[in-house]
């Protein structure tokens, strides 16, 4: 609605606005945002997730949220999953199907997610950014101007550079990298043994080059993976700790 | 220049266009790109890269490409590498810094790529696109009406809805997708297991809904990814030939 003002952005907001990027796609940072959630929320924590990944939007999915947002006296009602409130493209739009949205139309629905939808205060509003760098992230970093970006990169050292886009934009954009989650950091056989599939080491490399703390690092897990395809993210997914770091 | 035509799209061309797609980041369609074209290169064939995935450009580094394109009377010459010519928006950008062209300065960019470039009418031409879909699929469509798209897909079942973004995209700009390679479709433990750590089924799922071949399936294969970074792709990564398939 017009003239209505961002709750997260007025000085005597206590709600900690959390910016999940990363460099590029497919390093895990929608299932770090529904996991980190999940883990907030156990912690007692009232969770609001924002699924600005529009072009990949997947939180729905992953948190298993079965029903779409109600609209009561002009404000949209988020639905709960896992004891998180989620708004995301993804109710408005078929996963299969590209969205095509852009430009000022994109700020405005992106604003609406803010300004329209009853979030009563909560503790933690996190925000799925999409992967890379672009409009979504200036229009956010407008909304959201206390925002705290966590950056999500993998452990080979080649995707640092790339990670770093991440932290780019959030320079020109005057928001602070907050901290660093290593995804993928190696794989648990059978037998115990540690295989690092993706390499070692990168999370901490970017860590140090931006001069934030490695909040974290998460193995991989099928368990995530199954969770994420079937709604039931695992809450022991939080082997690391980021909700305590955090 | 002006008025040059490209030369892939005449219909004398011999050239077989095969234009790379996924539906999200991160499915290791980059990877895929640049090992299929030494796989090819390897079997005797003249193949040429053009790498339109212009924010997330990493085949220079994948393919270990050490020198810029040359200038030589108004054209391009690629550099080559392990046999294969490259051109790709990385040599006009740092990969740690996000490219900002948009619109129609990049459909002018990718345009010279294909009508600047000296290529020698290579037996195959191989776009690595940018993942999900946009603008630069419909201009590339438009350059390369003969183009024969290939998904990259992971195996979770859950993956296939976001796939099938690539398959709607081909539709809608009238080109058509040849086959679907499944990557990261196991990991061999030490022992000889077969860990599916991202689930299975999801190709051969995507291959029936559009009623194309599944070309192969790549495993996760760590001297893969540490090729890639390293600009050695390991020929030996064309392990289910697809190359031979294509
Ligand atoms: N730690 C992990 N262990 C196992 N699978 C993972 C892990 N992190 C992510 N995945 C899986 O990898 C795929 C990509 O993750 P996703 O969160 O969608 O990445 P992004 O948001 O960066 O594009 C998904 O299928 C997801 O379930
Ligand atoms: N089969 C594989 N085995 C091991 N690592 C892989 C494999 N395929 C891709 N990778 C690695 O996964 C990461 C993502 O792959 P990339 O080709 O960049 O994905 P995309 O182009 O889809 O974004 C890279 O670090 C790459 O080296």
């Amino acid at each position: 609605s017009e003239g209505r003002e961002i709750p997260f952005a007025r000085p005597d907001s206590t709600t900690r606005a959390l910016l999940i990027a990363s460099g590029k796609g497919g390093v895990g940072k929608s299932s770090v945002t529904a996991n980190l959630a999940v883990a907030l929320s156990n912690r007692g924590k009232s969770v609001a997730v924002v699924d600005a990944d529009v072009w990949g939007f997947s939180i729905p999915r992953m948190l298993g949220v079965e029903r779409a947002p109600v609209v009561i006296d002009d404000m949209l009602v988020p639905p709960e999953s896992h004891g998180v409130n989620v708004i995301s493209m993804g109710f408005f739009a078929r996963e299969d199907q590209p969205v095509i949205w852009r430009g000022p139309m994109l700020h405005k629905a992106l604003e609406q997610f803010l300004t329209d939808v009853y979030w009563d205060e909560p503790d933690y509003l996190l925000v799925d950014l999409p992967p890379g760098t672009g409009d979504i992230s200036i229009s956010l970093a407008q909304f959201l101007p206390r925002g705290e970006v966590f950056v999500v990169t993998t452990p080979q050292p080649a995707a640092q550079r790339v990670a770093q886009r991440a932290a780019f934009m959030a320079e020109k954009v005057r928001l602070e990298v907050k901290g660093i989650i290593e995804n993928m950091a190696w794989f648990a056989g059978d037998d115990g043994t540690r295989y690092e599939i993706f390499g070692s080491g990168g999370g901490r490399e970017l860590a140090e080059r931006l001069d934030v703390p490695l909040i974290g690092q998460v193995p991989l897990v099928p368990a995530l993976r199954e969770g994420a395809d079937t709604g039931v993210p695992i809450v022991v997914s939080d082997p690391s700790g980021e909700a305590a770091t955090v």
